[in-house]
């Protein structure tokens, strides 16, 4: 009991209310482990490095979390038009501790294949981004969250949510959006959508400032 | 685990001492990715009257030194604690599986001083 005891005093300290158990080792995304590496590599400077400031997004911040999506594909209705895929993005925040504020959060969009092509003229896709509704699909005429323009060259893409988000004071509970691709003008009208079925993964990164850190900023 | 004992004895004045944490020897390992320890240190030694330059004391502890030496049952000496630490980062694993980076201020000792 006294050991437990420790345990809990330890973790609260280190910011958690409880030890976690994590149920599956999912990988490590290679954007944490990179800053992981880097901070462990980099000579330790005279000056202290401000612990509350995440330097690769240069941003305040001490906790970078990446959250898995576990939304799923919505039909794209009729008629399909242009748009091409439209997919619930869901997000479980639930893990955010009491007092973290968010201070950066970017979308990151996996295709399955790192292909080059050059951009022809199917290549151009648009991207909006809705609130999610719980009434389905968003109403037309809904101002999405962020509307981009992109060309589908790279294995990933990322796209800044961190201003649209703060007007949404994302909830401590979890964070849900539809995405929308639709083919862009003057794609082939053969094949308007090429490129859109290859979105194999999307994530969210998440910058936060835990309470012992804003307290500090505070002082 | 601090150091094993040396073959010559410690100096006894006050200076970084080794510790080293190891999670995995408090079970931690399921939920910690990296590291599995780390060299986090601890001040220890004494700070004896006169106070050495390179024992980093500050002008408050010099005296204090003055004053234990002719009244010790008084006037404690003065302590030996960190006066500059540096932060880690640690990878781990959360409740809802997600990996978390979170940087840690103050977690290793790299200077130790008379205060």
């Amino acid at each position: 009991a006294e050991l437990s005891r420790q345990e809990s005093s330890l973790l609260k300290s280190l910011g958690l209310s409880a030890k976690p158990s994590p149920k599956s080792a999912v990988p490590v995304p290679p954007v944490l482990w990179r800053m992981f590496q880097r901070r462990k590599t980099q000579p330790r400077p005279q000056e202290e490095p401000d612990s509350c400031r995440v330097e690769e997004f240069n941003v305040p911040g001490n906790i970078v979390r990446v959250f898995a999506d576990q939304g799923r594909f919505l039909p794209e209705g009729q008629p399909r038009g242009r748009l091409c895929l439209r997919k619930l993005l869901f997000f479980n925040l639930s893990a955010l501790e009491e007092g973290e504020r968010l201070t950066m959060a970017q979308l990151e969009l996996q295709f399955h294949h790192n292909s080059y092509q050059p951009p022809g003229p199917g290549q151009v896709l648009e991207l909006r981004l809705y609130p999610a509704s719980p009434r389905g699909p968003p109403q037309p005429g809904r101002r999405p969250l962020l509307e981009r323009s992109f060309v589908r060259m790279h294995k990933s893409l990322l796209f800044e949510l961190s201003a649209a988000l703060k007007d949404g004071k994302v909830p401590g509970g979890d964070l849900a959006l539809v995405l929308e691709i639709s083919a862009g003008d003057g794609g082939s009208p053969r094949s308007p959508c090429a490129g859109s079925d290859a979105l194999a993964a999307t994530s969210l990164l998440a910058v936060t400032l835990g309470r012992r850190c804003r307290a500090r900023r505070r002082r | 685990s601090s150091a094993p004992s040396p073959a010559v004895s410690p100096s006894p004045l006050c200076k970084p001492r080794r510790l080293y944490i190891s999670f995995s020897d408090v079970g931690w390992e399921n939920w910690i990715i990296a590291p599995q320890g780390y060299l986090a240190n601890y001040c220890g030694g004494d700070c004896p009257f006169p106070l050495a330059a390179e024992l980093n004391s500050t002008n408050h502890a010099v005296l204090q030194t003055m004053v234990h030496s002719l009244d010790p049952r008084g006037t404690p000496q003065p302590c030996c604690v960190p006066v500059r630490l540096s932060p880690i980062s640690i990878l781990y694993y959360d409740n809802s599986d997600n990996v978390v980076l979170r940087h840690y201020e103050d977690m290793v000792v790299d200077e130790c001083g008379c205060r």
